[in-house]
């Protein structure tokens, strides 16, 4: 008689649990934009038998964004999944992957990420600020001055914008932009940039040295605004810098 | 009333007790929720 099938896997399943860390690995090593994300839950894995030692295994994750920009080079496994109030982000996934003598490998991926209900957050926290879209003018202008008083403030390097990675807005009980975005150094100092702006450009992929800042821009009542950048070193691999901003919502394959 | 009877005997004798302590096993799919609920 030939023998049965071997059981279903179910989604808490160590080897269930191995395919999505490779899956998440493999999504996050392709993301050109925005932020890292973490695994939330295994929605669904199918186990499609090729032969000896040789699997198709479909996979349905669901991911969350991490705090972790994807010039930051904090392994995930430290980055802060972004909660609930801070307006979180979501992903799902559909993987297919194959299992060939224990190793696993990605054939295929598709992404699609969204933002959480506006509505079940403000059921929650009336005043939270929302996600709002990246090109937004109020979001625009909150990032040209912030790093523009960034720049005006350092001795070092002369900071340009590589791409907004998050803007949200406030409207009760005061009008607050919160932004956050990427910026890689020049070759220029700021006080060189003050001469001809034109001139500094971004250092080469290999002496990159990419940061990341958070601005707040007040208007009402008062107003006030308040930069933070960071610098993260130099890094070897770079992202194209091409593209200013990738709003979520957007397929990726 | 002793067809009725019968009838009971065989649904009665159908369901087996779950031994004391017994836990049922979680539904294979989705799986635990790491961080939150969405």
């Amino acid at each position: 008689a030939p023998a049965a099938p071997p059981a279903p896997l179910g989604c808490d399943d160590p080897e269930s649990e191995a395919a999505a860390e490779v899956a998440v690995s493999y999504i996050n090593d392709n993301i050109h934009h925005g932020y890292y994300f973490a695994l939330n839950r295994i929605e669904n894995i199918r186990v499609l038998p090729q032969g000896l030692n040789n699997d198709i295994i479909f996979l349905e994750l669901e991911l969350l964004e991490t705090t972790c920009h994807i010039l930051n080079p904090t392994p995930l496994e430290n980055c802060t999944v972004r909660s609930f109030m801070d307006h979180a982000v979501e992903g799902d996934c559909d993987i297919k992957m194959q299992r060939l003598d224990g190793k696993l490998s990605v054939l295929a991926s598709k992404c699609h990420s969204h933002a959480d209900s506006s509505k079940d957050l403000i059921k929650v926290c009336p005043d939270c600020p929302l996600l709002t879209n990246l090109s937004n003018t109020e979001v625009l202008t909150t990032v040209t001055a912030a790093l523009n008083h960034y720049n005006s403030k350092t001795a070092d390097a002369y900071l340009k914008l590589i791409e907004i990675g998050r803007a949200k807005i406030q409207y009760h009980p005061a009008h607050v932009v919160f932004s956050e975005f990427a910026v890689a150094a020049t070759n220029c100092s700021a006080a060189e940039a003050k001469v001809n702006v034109e001139n500094c450009q971004l250092l080469p992929d290999d002496q990159s040295n990419f940061g990341f800042c958070t601005a707040t821009m007040v208007t009402r009542p008062s107003q006030d605004l308040t930069v933070d950048c960071k610098l993260y070193g130099h890094q070897v691999s770079t992202p194209d810098p091409g593209v200013f901003y990738c709003p979520p919502g957007q397929d990726t394959a | 009333s002793v067809a009725n009877r019968a009838v009971a005997e065989v649904a009665q004798h159908d369901k087996v007790p779950h031994p004391v302590g017994f836990v049922p096993p979680p539904p294979p799919c989705p799986g635990r929720i790491r961080h939150f609920k969405i």
